[in-house]
């Protein structure tokens, strides 16, 4: 069975960003990678948030969850027109 | 939009507007469902230059490339990622994988915002008039983040990442989610953001009213707007046999009834074998039953153009379309596609008493175009969501209110104007009604005191639009509720009614900044790491100093208060709490004096200092209010008005007081 994946907004600390990368980007996509190889990046964000949205397991969210740097994982919300 | 600059006051006060100049450094960045740039409310004639700070683009798409965008039309972009890693690829047969707008609200948002003038607009004749924008000098970038299968957290962000880079000034977002703590809430959490970068961000409030507590986009760092009525309405009636005449509202544009042809009557549960048959639900009526009559439907549950066309799917010719308790007295006109009229739940329950009465009930319906100078008006939109805020509720929420209802803007070619698949009609301007269009004429106006006062913050460009609100009208009544005809409250107004011309002279300014917020936070508990999810910020709340949420320099106040335990919610026993609030002079050097308007003896309200004299512009002053309440029954709420005057500016705060 293929586990069902859903859309996270990933939360990560700017701060802590390891000096081995050279940027942000890079880094979330190795925080991704770690726990998940077929891991899809959606959108990378770097003003109104710092972090990165992507497709993933319930398992892989929660092991992200404990990645050093990430703040939260929220996962996607759909929002309606008034 | 035709009326509402009338209805607003601007056209009669176009000289203290910015002029197009200044106006059109302003860009409103409006995330939606896309644009229409082929409407002529983006017509570019007399704009200057793209302001050179614009970094924005116009992607190119299906159906769309790069030269829709011309000097009004600056930015347009998509967003899809989301919607399509859940929904899986969009086809491009159904809808359009650029920023064309598919659906009609994007264009017809982004068109009231800050729409050109456009002569002669009208929807079959209706709300005639010269439609324009609120802010109709300023620039539109449209961030298409709404598809057919809604709108999703993970677009929006990168929207308002976009439009954050892009060099926006004001987001207009006529869309909501549930409710969600604000570090759990990625609208809340993209608008902190883009607020740091002296963006004013102006939300809808939602269509969740009359319940309370039903309001969606509630931070204190984001302008939330309620709907109100104009004073147009679009009349039409209902003749019975019985010879009684009852009115209505309707947009129906087709042949009309002759006057005199009295067609047979029924209502929709009694020619039904369905449960919720008088909801006129696809399929669920009977033909034979139906042939060649008038159906009088209730309304709910699907929308109200889906019902004509289930009545006429049945052989019906034309349809009654009754209000329930839901929605009271509230009408909400539409461009049905057989002869209808809308009408309120007391005259239905008249026509639905008339048909049970009546062995062979007969009635028709005629027209009579638009109606102005409708009083009173505004009155509260039954369906505008209601306070108190439902995440903090010391902080009173919706900000204000707004036109929402039956509002013209311009629209999609890609779909008619009820937005039915059976629609072939195409029209460039639609009315229609909710908060999503109340939003809009707020992010206008706030681009409008933005062309004024550049260097304003958001919170600045938001203070001065809600102190200067009006909630009486000329007669000094208090506006009403549409949905129970009675004076309505800042839990449904906010602070009141927007008044634009007052906004861009409001004397004085309740300011806050991103420190303001960070506090806020704190007293809301907040660990810092949820802190840093909200503002990307490291910040720790100091461990010895006391956060209170009375004290966000907010515009308007609520004061919470715990019904003493053990004495029966009667007791007099006073609560005193006190809260500080900060004023920034936007003005000339002026002396203010402080009164406070409540028709309660259960809460004295004091100010201190009573006087704040300002002798420099950006002079702050600090004041302390003092609520000193008796104990009343939980769920008692006390309304009153705190106004600083210097004789010229009015300065007007509401204020809230609740029993829990």
């Amino acid at each position: 069975a293929v586990a069902e994946k859903k859309t996270y907004i990933v939360h990560m600390d700017k701060s802590t960003m390891p000096t081995s990368f050279t940027d942000h980007f890079e880094w979330y996509d190795s925080a991704l990678k770690t726990v998940s190889d077929s891991g899809n990046m959606l959108y990378a964000y770097t003003d109104v948030i710092h972090g990165f949205s992507a497709r993933l397991t319930a398992d892989e969210a929660k092991s992200l969850e404990s990645h050093p740097g990430v703040l939260s994982l929220l996962e996607e919300v759909k929002y309606e027109l008034h | 939009t035709t009326r509402t600059p009338q209805f607003l006051g601007l056209d009669a006060s176009q000289s203290l507007f910015p002029d197009s100049t200044t106006a059109s450094d302003v860009v409103v960045g409006v995330l939606d469902t896309g644009v229409w740039p082929e409407s002529k409310s983006f017509d570019d004639a007399g704009l200057g230059p793209v302001p050179s700070s614009w970094k924005g683009e116009c992607e190119a798409g299906n159906n769309f490339n790069t030269s829709h965008c011309n000097r009004k039309l600056i930015g347009a972009r998509f967003f899809s990622k989301g919607y399509e890693g859940a929904f899986g690829p969009i086809v491009a047969k159904t809808e359009s994988k650029s920023p064309r707008d598919d659906d009609g609200h994007g264009t017809h948002t982004s068109t009231t915002a800050a729409g050109s003038a456009v002569a002669e607009a009208s929807l079959f004749g209706y709300a005639a008039g010269t439609a324009r924008g609120m802010a109709r000098h300023a620039r539109v970038a449209a961030y298409k983040i709404c598809w057919q299968g809604g709108c999703f957290s993970s677009d929006i962000v990168a929207a308002m990442d976009a439009a954050v880079k892009d060099g926006v000034n004001v987001l207009s977002m006529s869309i909501g989610g549930s409710v969600a703590d604000y570090d759990r809430d990625s609208v809340a959490i993209g608008a902190f953001g883009a607020m740091t970068k002296g963006i004013l961000v102006s939300c809808s409030a939602g269509n969740g009213g009359p319940s309370s507590m039903t309001l969606s986009n509630v931070a204190p760092w984001i302008t939330t707007v309620g709907a109100g009525t104009l004073d147009r309405e679009f009349p039409a009636y209902a003749m019975l046999g019985s010879g009684k005449n009852y009115s209505g509202v309707s947009l129906y544009s087709g042949k009309p009834f002759s006057d005199s042809s009295l067609v047979p009557l029924v209502y929709a549960a009694n020619v039904s074998n369905s449960s919720y048959g008088n909801l006129c639900m696809t399929g669920s009526l009977i033909p034979a039953k139906v042939s060649g009559k008038i159906v009088v439907c209730d309304r709910g549950l699907n929308s109200r153009v889906q019902k004509g066309v289930v009545v006429k799917d049945a052989g019906g010719i034309g349809m009654i379309l009754t209000n329930t308790d839901s929605y009271g007295e509230e009408l909400v006109a539409d461009t049905h596609l057989i002869p209808t009229v809308a009408v309120g739940q007391l005259t239905g329950d008249a026509i639905k008493k008339y048909i049970l009465s009546d062995t062979k009930p007969t009635a028709t319906i005629t027209f009579a175009g638009t109606q102005l100078g409708v009083q009173p008006s505004p009155v509260v939109a039954a369906f505008s969501s209601r306070g108190p805020n439902p995440v903090t509720p010391d902080i009173l929420k919706p900000d204000l209110i707004a036109p929402g209802v039956n509002i013209l803007a311009g629209w999609t070619g890609a779909a008619g104007p009820t937005g039915l698949q059976e629609d072939t009609r195409r029209v460039s301007f639609n009315i229609v009604s909710g908060t999503s269009m109340s939003c809009p004429h707020v992010s206008g106006l706030a681009a409008l005191v933005k062309g004024v006062h550049f260097d304003w913050s958001p919170a600045a460009v938001k203070s001065a639009l809600m102190t200067t609100t009006y909630t009486t009208y000329k007669d000094g009544e208090t506006i009403k509720d549409i949905a129970t005809g009675r004076p309505s409250t800042p839990f449904d107004y906010g602070a009141g009614h927007v008044n634009p011309v007052a906004a861009l002279d409001p004397g004085l300014v309740y300011d806050a900044g991103v420190d303001d917020y960070l506090g806020f936070l704190c007293a809301l508990n907040y660990t810092s790491a949820r802190i840093k999810t909200i503002s990307q910020q490291d910040y720790t709340c100091e461990s010895g100093k006391k956060y209170s949420l009375g004290d966000l320099n907010y515009p308007s106040f609520v004061v919470p208060l715990q019904t003493a335990s053990g004495q029966g919610g009667g007791s007099s026993a006073a609560t005193e709490v006190k809260y500080t609030r900060t004023l920034t002079n936007v003005g000339t050097p002026a002396t203010y004096k402080a009164s406070v308007s409540s028709k309660t003896r259960a809460v004295k309200i004091t100010v201190e200092p009573e006087s704040l004299t300002f002798s420099q512009t950006n002079e702050k002053k600090t004041f302390t209010v003092t609520f000193s309440a008796s104990s009343m029954p939980s769920g008692t709420n006390e309304f009153a008005r705190m106004e600083w005057s210097d004789g010229k500016h009015t300065v007007g705060s509401p204020i809230a007081i609740s029993w829990t």
